[in-house]
């Protein structure tokens, strides 16, 4: 089981360094295993790091290992994932969904409105991503937004009646490869 | 491996048998606020097993059974099927598609099936975890919910590597 | 201090069924006052109210009066506030909003993107109304979508270079009176 | 009475004075992903006396200190001026404007200032209650936060209404 976690987590930093390149291009991120349990020792090179994570960890009495988030958006200074605009905290957390998915693909994913704080620049590089894997995994977009569903094989318009009674109509799209090569 | 079809039946805003089929590629569900977009989520993850009724916005479970509209009367029972395709030959059961089915009832009463067949609950969770897809279902992120992974602490992100691998 | 809260509120009652008729065209709202510690009493009339309110109340042992919305949306059978969707959950919260306001204005309001689960046909109801209410407070509305931007009398553009650094560029915009009347 | 100008200095990604002038009709904040729009609106929560860091993203109150960019070095202290004009007299203070000031420096020294003058928070707070402004600025709605009231006890809700009475 540990060294599954282990293979995972260095397949998943490693994704995710990429990831972000993609999604903050000019930025930098990087997946870090901490161990609060060895207190100073994990605050090397951890600046940043609330000193309220080793304590938590004291508290349940075991040696937690977690794993930290650090992103720095281009120009910035590496700072709390806290301080981070609603985009860019949506941005970093797709880009460690995606890099674990690199490392293990689930079969499907379900993804609703999770652009709904992007600006339409990082929608499209959002969007990228999931036509650029949707060979692995079958990627499920659930939106309100017109640019999101641009980017579908296969639409599926749900629409509710005066009675409260929701309908599904389904529609396969010309092939959107020959779209974007016509394009 | 993939998701083949989800079949709602008296689930939340479709009281009449709605399904839906994926093929390859992208699929993205459409519709004004309020259409029922969400519920198809909602009814993804109440049947592979969702124990919650606040994962599927409900204050009971039996918030999810169709409560009726205007001049529609409501369901008596709730009922959802997910499909999965077993490409690879991953899932031991020697098929090659696996039916998973939930049903409620208003009295309270619900089972899941397994291709057809009554079964429990931990059935169902060790039929999706060959199939990799881990009993916290974090492949479906819920609306509002993307910004989770960024809010929660260290251990939480620790254990979803963890279930993935 | 009683007499002021049960006027507020009864103003903000009569304006929140007015606003959610524009909100939700076809459907209808109410503000209810609960009082939990009177048992089975605050129960008739509420049978979708969950019964924890009683319960929370009790416990910290004070008749603690409290604030119920309810809405049903056009067609839809009158259900918790919880199951209603996204976009449904935002125009209520707006709905309250406005009602308390129309009740007792601020001088001025800062909205962060708060039309974020919207689609474009409830963005243009809520912007009526912030535009029809523009003369009796100030509204500030801070947003990354365009459609919002075109309600806008005065817009601050920020950016940000590669340096980390904000900065802010404003315009006055041609009378937005004159823009509609010409439209 | 309304707000007539927010001044930014040190404040988050604002190091050099940026001032923000209002005027009537509607005010629109635009701009891409992470250029500094919810920074101005912690600014303003930030100046009319909010006591807790998460309030505004922080984890610490210093973290509204501007921490430096790509070549740029870090300031030595935030500070935020609110310029409310009073038309209808409302203000006891006799004056036609009231100009709130919040400084905080690195090494946690912080102070308000009313109309120049140095004083303490609470009499900024009863400033902005005779203009209209309770405590909880429940007129400030931040990013992520505008369902709050849909999620929150009844019990909270009535307190947004004393509050406003
Ligand atoms: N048990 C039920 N019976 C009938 N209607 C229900 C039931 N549960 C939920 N609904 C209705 O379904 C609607 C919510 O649908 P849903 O959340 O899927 O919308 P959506 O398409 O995702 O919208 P948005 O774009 O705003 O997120 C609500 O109006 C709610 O009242
Ligand atoms: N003390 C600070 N010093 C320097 N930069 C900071 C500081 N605090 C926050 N920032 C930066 O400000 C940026 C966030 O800005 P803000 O939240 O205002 O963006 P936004 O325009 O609202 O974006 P969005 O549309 O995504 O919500 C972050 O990238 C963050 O790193
Ligand atoms: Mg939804
Ligand atoms: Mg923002």
């Amino acid at each position: 089981i540990r060294e599954a976690f282990e293979e995972t987590f260095a397949a998943a930093a490693e994704n995710f360094e990429d990831v972000v390149q993609h999604l903050f291009p000019g930025g930098r991120g990087r997946l870090r295993l901490v161990h609060p349990e060895r207190g100073p020792r994990s605050l090397i090179g951890a600046a940043e790091s609330p000193p309220g994570h080793g304590e938590t960890a004291e508290e349940d009495g075991q040696p937690e290992t977690g794993v930290e988030i650090e992103v720095t958006p281009p120009g910035k200074s590496a700072k709390r994932l806290s301080l981070l605009s609603g985009g860019e905290k949506s941005l970093v957390a797709l880009a460690f969904m995606f890099a674990v998915f690199l490392a293990r693909p689930c079969p499907f994913y379900i993804l609703d409105e999770v652009e709904a704080a992007l600006d339409d620049i990082n929608i499209d590089r959002f969007l990228e991503l999931v036509k650029r894997y949707s060979d692995r995994a079958q990627f499920i977009v659930v939106t309100h937004q017109k640019r999101t569903m641009d980017a579908a094989d296969t639409l599926y318009g749900v629409s509710m009646g005066g009675d409260g009674v929701s309908r599904v109509v389904s529609r396969r799209l010309a092939g959107r490869a020959i779209a974007e090569a016509a394009a | 491996m993939h998701l083949r079809s989800i079949t709602l039946k008296g689930f939340k805003s479709f009281p009449t048998r709605t399904r839906l089929e994926f093929g390859h590629g992208v699929s993205v569900i459409v519709g004004p606020n309020g259409s029922g977009k969400s519920n198809i989520t909602d009814a993804v993850l109440w049947a592979l097993g969702e124990q919650s009724p606040l994962a599927v916005r409900g204050q009971s479970m039996r918030d999810v059974i169709f409560a009726g509209g205007h001049g529609v009367q409501g369901a008596r029972a709730a009922e959802v099927e997910v499909v999965i395709e077993d490409g690879e030959g991953r899932l031991d059961a020697g098929f090659s598609e696996v039916s998973i089915v939930r049903r409620l009832e208003r009295d309270g009463e619900g089972e899941y099936r397994l291709n057809g067949a009554r079964c429990r609950l931990v059935e169902v969770i060790e039929v999706l975890s060959d199939s990799g897809l881990g009993k916290e279902m974090h492949s479906v992120v819920s609306q509002g919910k993307v910004e989770q992974i960024v809010l929660s602490r260290p251990r939480e992100r620790r254990l979803l590597i963890e279930e993935a691998a």
